[in-house]
């Protein structure tokens, strides 16, 4: 089983 | 006032129907060095970033910084209203609540506008880290969109190695599997036409097949893609703009349950 990651861990908020 | 004429109308057309499936509204922001746009598709998994700079419009006028948020498909069915040799225009008074499009036939003897009701967008920008990556692989942008499509009968979602040989992609699903290998270009008569691994260390990793899809609608814009891969980073996608910029795509990697 796959899960899809969120991208915003790896950018961070301005 | 804001103004910027592309000569080359058609790249704005390629650029809007290659994104407006991620994205439904975005913010055009148009800075004097030129104009950028960032936005996370609904479900935050991909990032649209797409850069146009100034030089590559001809003229461009831009007295402050302006953001205009623009809904993606209104615009892409105003810019179906165009013809790919239209010289296209974008303009926004200081004071405006609306961005005007002009298309303008190259011997100038019809001219069209189209005045579009801007939208208020609440949109994060995020920081793009500069990231080292293990493997760039350059391929044909017309291939990229063949592999992807020829994975999808397969699965939902396809594993792209990287070695020293090349590049492999495989696909596994419940009517069987299969796999396209990409071997290293050794002589090809045109550079748009090769395949290269530039690696510093091989990479293996498993990518939803719905947004590569989405990604590779991109193809027109450019002869040549470039993806970058590094273990547990979001995978870049990248079409460059002629010599005008870029449209990249990020892709949050695909984790283990």
């Amino acid at each position: 089983q796959w899960l899809q990651a969120q991208l915003q861990p790896f950018f961070p908020d301005e | 006032m804001f103004e910027a004429r592309l000569p080359q109308g058609q790249i704005l057309k390629k650029l809007i129907e290659a994104v407006r499936e991620l994205v439904t509204d975005a913010n055009f922001e148009c800075k004097p060095s030129g104009l950028s746009l960032q936005a996370m598709d609904s479900s935050h998994v991909s990032l649209v970033s797409l850069l146009m700079r100034a030089d590559g419009f001809d003229p461009y006028q831009c007295d402050r910084n302006r953001t205009l948020g623009i809904n993606l498909r209104t615009l892409a069915s105003v810019l179906k209203c165009s013809s790919n040799d239209d010289i296209i225009t974008i303009r926004a008074e200081d004071d405006g609540d609306s961005a005007i499009l002009i298309f303008e036939s190259p011997s100038s003897d019809r001219l069209s506008e189209f005045d579009l009701k801007l939208v208020d967008i609440d949109n994060e920008q995020l920081v793009i880290p500069d990231t080292q990556y293990d493997a760039v692989v350059r391929m044909p942008s017309a291939e990229f969109q063949r592999i992807v499509r020829d994975m999808q009968i397969l699965g939902d979602s396809v594993t792209i190695a990287c070695s020293k040989d090349g590049v492999k992609f495989s696909a596994n699903g419940e009517i069987g599997s299969g796999s396209v290998r990409l071997k290293q270009s050794s002589a090809v008569d045109s550079e748009d036409d090769a395949v290269t691994v530039d690696l510093q260390q091989a990479v293996s990793l498993t990518f939803a097949l719905r947004y590569l899809s989405l990604f590779s609608k991109a193809a027109p814009l450019s002869p040549t893609v470039t993806l970058s891969f590094s273990k547990d980073v979001p995978l870049l996608v990248e079409f460059r703009i002629a010599d005008m910029g870029h449209l990249r795509f990020y892709l949050a990697p695909k984790i283990d349950e």
